[in-house]
């Protein structure tokens, strides 16, 4: 496969390229791979199932490759430069993140260099310091109220050791504070012992 | 506040309301979203004991009780668009599933866009009234996602112009949906039709479970709940035998396919029109795989804000675990992909609204790709959830573990849309069916419109000299 001629690792259209391309390499691997199975004289049924673990990945690029473009696509609907940058190191992040967990996809195909491939692990973290301090304003922004969370760890004041406590001391087994079982099984095994 | 999390709000870098309102389609939705989610939390009859500290059935009991409220307050308000019924019974809700959930999910839609005008005149008022509670029934003990391998059987006897239904083995027992156990009086079964001794494939017969009086089961009817599951506790998952019920003539759905008195099929004019359906409810479990994600890194982050441990600078005190990059490292790809999935939730609705609207035109031509890309993104987002929900309760440590963390819970209530409306690898293997169809087409020099155009494009790429 022809790699493209440049990648920019920073440049977010340059990543839906590559991710294209892998999609579109693992469509045609999975299609040879049938091709071959009926070659083998196989029917097509079972050149199908021998070629079903190709189809699965190639199913899985092509959607990655759907959901990254469309991520890129939304972008350009941001008219606000901050939040915009924000959401831009979000998609950066998801692009690349999707190209270290399927790296072996993006170098055997030719499409990305291993330098690129450490390249972009370098760039995560550089990306991971830039998000920290928008972390829980990010959160923030999916907007779900306390009541629809139910949680105590995810509790919009953060206070969550005092109110877990009071969870805790809600639980049915602290009803009393002796437990019937006590009375009903350890004393009496007490008396036999 | 705790001082942390009033920091962290302090330091960022930009508006929230503007990304919230972004997320939501705009300020008018995101006010809209938010008066409707304080109609829920600020009223009393909503007020429930916690279901982590109920049994069971007491908290069978509570969702039954939670659901017949939303019925009488959603009309009370006047409440009727799809989308703010969906806020509103997302808050009421919470975490957990809703005990009349496929009454509304599956019978009455089904009812809406397969029964004949007669038919309709009849079943829509007893179902919105709820005198008919009604679920979906598909699945069997043996069969689910291989809808032809269905063994319900719909028998026609022409001499009393009635059907006669049978589960014939155990493996035909139906079994998963939800309601059916102990809520619903009605079921949509969907069973292979035999008439003249000629079987014509799966439809869909309209069949009385229970008395719609007291309640109880129709004679030549087994039924129940297939007892405790991973999660779903608030659903009547239930089991269906059913032992030479008979129903009339008119009980089976005949918008499309029909049956005349004396016996003859008359086919329906396309087998797509089902699709229709299956494509709305995989875009919206892409949505809710969204949901599930912002709420478990919402959980995970803020948590991650608020805890110190151990230490980074020696004898320095102990850092928000968020500074730690390994931390980072887990929760901020999710929470990346939390708003991927969301754009891509947005995508699917809107690309489902779009081609509903072609279809009912007659064009079927874009439903293919649609149904192709539905199928695999509600697959590709479910799985990856999944196993992030994961991650997200693994890094809030053993406070992780307690139900009071909301992640089990969150945990439980979403897995099962890795199997259910088609098992995951089943989707992926019908996406991949299209995408494989669409590159030979290429291959033999077709131009292709639509997202899977880049298959071209490989093509072409082959076929230009290549440089030396």
């Amino acid at each position: 496969a022809a790699r493209p001629s440049v990648v920019d690792i920073n440049d977010l259209s340059s990543l839906v390229e590559v991710y294209k391309q892998r999609a579109a390499l693992l469509v045609e691997m999975a299609a040879k791979s049938i091709q071959q199975e009926l070659q083998n004289r196989k029917s097509q049924e079972d050149a199908w199932n021998n070629s079903a673990i190709d189809l699965v990945r190639a199913s899985d690029a092509h959607c990655h490759y759907v959901v990254v473009k469309v991520f890129t696509d939304k972008l350009g609907e941001v008219g606000d430069t901050a939040v915009h940058s924000v959401l831009s190191a979000l998609a950066l992040l998801y692009a690349m993140h999707g190209i270290t967990k399927n790296s072996g996809d993006f170098l055997q195909a030719g499409l990305l260099s291993v330098p690129q491939v450490l390249q972009v692990s370098i760039r995560i973290k550089e990306l991971l310091s830039q998000l920290r301090p928008n972390a829980v304003a990010l959160v923030d922004a999916f907007d779900i109220h306390d009541k629809k969370l139910n949680s105590v760890l995810g509790r919009y004041d953060g206070n969550v050791y005092e109110q877990m406590f009071e969870w805790a001391r809600r639980s049915p087994l602290n009803a009393t504070e002796v437990h019937e079982s006590f009375h009903k099984y350890l004393k009496p095994l007490r008396s036999k012992l | 506040m705790n001082p942390d999390i009033r920091r962290e709000r302090e330091n960022a870098s930009f508006d929230v309301d503007k990304l919230t309102n972004i997320l939501n389609g705009g300020p008018e939705k995101t006010k809209r979203r938010r008066e409707i989610e304080a109609l829920v939390f600020s009223d009393p009859d909503f007020r429930e004991e916690d279901p982590n500290f109920l049994s069971r059935s007491e908290r069978y009991d509570q969702a039954v009780r939670k659901s017949a409220q939303m019925i009488l307050k959603l009309r009370e308000y006047g409440i009727a668009d799809p989308e703010e019924i969906y806020f509103y019974k997302s808050m009421a809700k919470g975490n957990h599933h809703e005990a009349f959930g496929l009454h509304y999910g599956m019978f009455i839609p089904t009812l809406l866009s397969q029964c004949d005008p007669q038919q309709a005149k009849k079943w829509l008022p007893l179902a919105e009234s709820f005198r008919a509670i009604g679920t979906y029934a598909q699945t069997e003990l043996g069969h689910g996602t291989h809808l032809r391998g269905l063994e319900t059987t719909a028998t026609f006897d022409p001499a009393t112009q009635e059907f006669v239904l049978n589960t014939p083995t155990v493996s035909s027992i139906k079994w998963w949906p939800g309601g059916l156990g102990k809520t619903s009086n009605h079921a949509i079964v969907i069973a292979q039709l035999y008439s003249l001794g000629n079987c014509h494939g799966l439809h869909a017969f309209i069949v009385p479970v229970r008395d719609m009086t007291t309640h109880e089961p129709m004679p030549g009817i087994v039924v129940g709940d297939i007892g405790p599951k991973f999660g779903f506790n608030e659903v009547d998952n239930g089991f269906l035998k059913l032992e030479n019920v008979r129903i009339p003539r008119e009980n089976m759905l005949m918008k499309y396919a029909k049956l005349e008195p004396d016996g003859t099929y008359v086919k329906p004019p396309s087998s797509k029109l089902t699709y229709g359906t299956m494509v709305f409810v995989r875009s919206m479990i892409v949505s809710e795989s969204a949901q599930a994600l912002a709420k478990s890194c919402t959980i995970a982050i803020r948590y991650s804000a608020v805890r110190h441990q151990s230490e980074i600078q020696l004898g320095e005190p102990e850092p928000q675990i968020l500074d730690y990059q390994t931390q980072q490292y887990k929760l901020f790809p999710l929470l990346a992909t939390a708003y991927a999935f969301t754009f891509i939730g947005q995508y699917m609705t809107q690309t489902y609204h779009r081609i509903s609207g072609d279809i009912s035109e007659g064009d079927f031509s874009e439903l293919p790709e649609l149904h192709a890309l539905s199928a695999g993104l509600k697959a590709f987002t479910t799985w990856e959830t999944n196993s992030a929900i994961e991650v997200c309760r693994m890094s809030c440590g053993g406070h992780g573990y307690s139900r009071s963390s909301a992640l089990p819970d969150i945990y439980v209530e979403f897995t099962p849309t890795c199997t259910y409306e088609g098992e995951n690898t089943v989707m992926m293997l019908q996406t991949a069916r299209y995408l494989v169809k669409s590159y030979r087409q290429a291959e033999a020099g077709q131009r292709l419109g639509g997202i899977v155009s880049y298959l071209n494009e490989s093509q072409d790429r082959r076929l230009q000299p290549q440089a030396v």
